[in-house]
């Protein structure tokens, strides 16, 4: 949307309100941490700032586009909304963009069948021409998060909106994750030059190799490879798909003796939240005496020439395929990640190859589901493929159930279930097992995180649920479950999952890098989230409140800056409750209810075009009454000066001619005698 | 007690719900667009 005044300072307030769904709660700080990932837009709770989204449950999913500086600007989340992707949809809205189809060129990319269309709903197809809406100069996008899908308000069962390139026809209306060109349109319109919690990417395509340096007092060196004779025979960016260029590192511990050793280190980063998640593929073609050890070194004022901390080894057998690893870290100060290379006491033909590595300030998932020949894997289980048995950080014990629908003869999509089993701590665990949020991510396997378009849902664990039995939903698995045996032969219990038949369909699985090299990872957490079953703190004015301040309220917006009149005090901290006086206090109109010298009273909403006054905020005055009354002022101030002006004159006149008159009659005898 | 065994639950009851099937029947512009006023609409 064209104009400035649409834009949000960036950090964007927002208010999560107690309406909404848990599930949703937790997947709106998911989908901001996706933001914070891939553009340079930040959210922070509200602290008072005169406009700011409050996110709620109502009927549907909606928000309005833009900024629209009406202090509370709503975002509805409701039922069947908690979708991550259906929320960076919204959050796109406010923050100023409308659906893709409905740019001002899209008729030279889609065709709209109007005659398809739901009797009445032709204006939902509307264009914006190029003085309401910007496409940024970006390339028309069918794979934007804000595209329609083919279906939009069909009529019946043929596409409403069929696309001049037929091979986009199933590809518009993706729902799993921004597009490149919905990043490049968001940073454009944000003036993104960096992203907040970004470090860096590497792939090792390049002899630069990211800036990555070679370490000293080792005995060795990694070598920069496109292949090695006993594995990898490809990287695994490019999986040996171009010819020339897929290189990756590799550690040989084909040669030397035992405990040689030889790191690699990056380069320097500074990091700003102090936790950081990273991510590699490595290949590991050694004997598994061999290691692989993750050390960072970091840089204080204490030790300017920085310490070495072992974080972890890589605890992955040899094996003839690329492996993924995850390690958190939490890093405060200048620090470098240093990949050592050591080789163990076995006979050893290959080595230790790492490539697409990622460092980011977000949080690592806390279990990796690797399926290999997913299609075939998928086939040989009848559709159904159960993880293997995995514990939350806090001791519930659960599988994840992918479930493929239809069979190899039709397309078949994707299903993905969360279940719990019993496990070794459940006697000492809370049950029903309460507000656990469980998060599945069908991983996109694109070198480069930001580009990362990954599959997620999430459910949560409702203590109340109930059964059609009557029983709780989430109880011990071994008085809801089902007893069965594992491989190993140890009996164990099954409970009832909670998910969905849609996560994914047939063609998108197959789409980007979903399956590369025909294997799939899912990504796996589950969190406490109790802590968002309570209310978000509210902003509170604080002692220093009591004495007025006349104010403006700067905000920045890259680009601009916006200064807002706030009538009244200026509300500075934030603190958890709402001060009892304002209790029984009602301010209409979105008003907010301060207390000054021990009284409660409101402090009313403002615009640049209207504004509240009113002890409780009641009445409305726009910028035009103002205009009005000043107008109407000068013309009533004029009228009477003028009135008063021809009085003077009028009775000076009248004054003048009397005095002449008598001057005429009788003249003045001095004058006389003179002569 | 042996219990009988509980279906998985499907959140979505077997649908692939987009923005537009959640909403469906809401009056919301585009399917997912609310407006202030009827004056912005016609800005």
């Amino acid at each position: 949307i064209i104009g400035e005044q649409y834009r949000w300072p960036i950090p964007v307030p927002y208010f999560l309100e107690d309406s909404l769904e848990i599930n949703a709660k937790a997947l709106v700080l998911e989908a901001f941490e996706r933001y914070r990932l891939k553009s340079c837009i930040d959210f922070k709770p509200w602290e008072g700032e005169t406009n700011y989204i409050s996110v709620f449950k109502d009927s549907g999913c909606y928000s309005y586009v833009g900024n629209l500086r009406r202090g509370k600007q709503q975002l509805s989340l409701g039922t069947n909304c908690d979708r991550i992707a259906t929320i960076q949809h919204e959050f796109l809205h406010a923050l100023g963009f409308w659906h893709e189809q409905s740019r001002a060129d899209r008729d030279d990319y889609v065709i709209i069948m109007w005659d398809r269309i739901l009797s009445g709903r032709e204006h939902n197809f509307n264009t914006y021409d190029d003085t309401r809406s910007s496409a940024l100069n970006v390339p028309y996008d069918y794979t934007s998060v804000m595209h329609y899908s083919k279906t939009a308000f069909q009529n019946g069962s043929e596409p409403t909106i069929v696309t001049r390139i037929p091979a986009f026809s199933d590809v518009i209306g993706q729902r799993m994750d921004f597009s490149d060109y919905d990043l490049e349109k968001l940073n454009r319109l944000y003036n993104c030059s960096s992203s907040l919690t970004f470090l860096d990417t590497c792939t090792f395509e390049y002899n630069n190799i990211c800036g990555m340096v070679q370490g000293t007092g080792d005995n060795a060196d990694w070598q920069h490879v496109l292949n090695i004779p006993n594995g990898p025979s490809s990287d695994h960016s490019n999986m040996g798909n171009c010819k020339d260029s897929g290189y990756f590192m590799h550690f040989s511990t084909a040669t030397g003796n035992t405990g040689h050793k030889a790191f690699l280190e990056s380069r320097l980063f500074y990091p700003k939240r102090g936790f950081q998640c990273l991510e590699f593929f490595y290949y590991n073609s050694g004997h598994e005496t061999d290691q692989l050890n993750i050390w960072i070194r970091e840089y204080t004022d204490a030790y300017p020439n920085g310490t070495l901390t072992f974080i972890s080894t890589v605890d992955g057998h040899p094996a003839d395929y690329w492996q993924l690893y995850h390690v958190s870290l939490n890093v405060s100060n200048k620090f470098r990640v240093v990949f050592e290379g050591v080789k163990g006491n076995g006979i050893s033909t290959g080595g230790f190859s790492i490539d697409d590595i990622n460092l980011s300030e977000t949080r690592c998932p806390h279990h990796v589901w690797h399926i290999r020949n997913f299609t075939e894997e998928s086939a040989k289980q009848n559709g159904s493929l159960y993880s293997p048995p995995l514990y939350s950080k806090d001791g519930y014990a659960f599988q994840v159930l992918i479930r493929v629908t239809g069979d190899a003869e039709k397309p078949y999509d994707l299903g993905i279930y969360f279940l719990l089993i019993s496990g070794a701590n459940d006697d000492t665990l809370q049950w029903p097992c309460s507000l656990r949020q469980a998060t599945m991510v069908l991983m996109d396997q694109n070198p480069d995180i930001r580009k990362r378009m990954s599959n997620l849902r999430s459910i949560t664990t409702d203590p109340e649920y109930k059964t059609s039995n009557d029983l709780y939903f989430w109880d011990r698995p071994d008085r809801v479950g089902t007893p069965l045996t594992f491989p190993n032969g140890t009996q164990y219990f099954r409970g009832p999952g909670l998910g969905t038949s849609a996560y994914i369909t047939h063609d998108r699985l197959h789409s980007r890098d979903f399956l590369k090299g025909g294997d799939a990872f899912i990504l796996l957490s589950v969190d406490d989230v109790t802590y968002l079953n309570s209310s978000q703190p509210t902003p509170k004015p604080t002692a220093a409140l009591t004495t007025q301040s006349s104010g403006s309220n700067t905000t920045r917006v890259p680009g601009i800056t916006t200064t807002a009149l706030i009538s009244g005090p200026s509300i500075t901290t934030v603190e958890p409750n709402v001060p009892n006086h304002c209790k029984d206090y009602e301010c209409k109109n979105d008003g907010v209810c301060t207390v000054e010298d021990e009284k409660p009273i409101c402090r009313c909403k403002v615009t640049s075009d209207w504004w509240y006054v009113g002890e409780r905020c009641e009445k409305r005055v726009s910028s035009q009454d103002t205009v009005i009354i000043a107008v109407s002022s000068s013309v009533t101030i004029f009228v009477v000066m003028l009135a008063i002006t021809l009085v003077s004159v009028y009775c000076l006149k009248k004054k003048h001619k009397k005095q002449l008159t008598r001057v005429v009659e009788n003249p003045p005898l001095e004058k006389t005698s003179a002569f | 007690v042996p219990v009988p065994e509980l279906k998985d639950v499907d959140v979505d009851g077997g649908k692939n719900l987009d923005i537009l099937d959640v909403n469906e029947g809401l009056d919301l512009f585009e399917g997912d667009i609310k407006f202030n006023e009827v004056s912005e609409l016609n800005s």
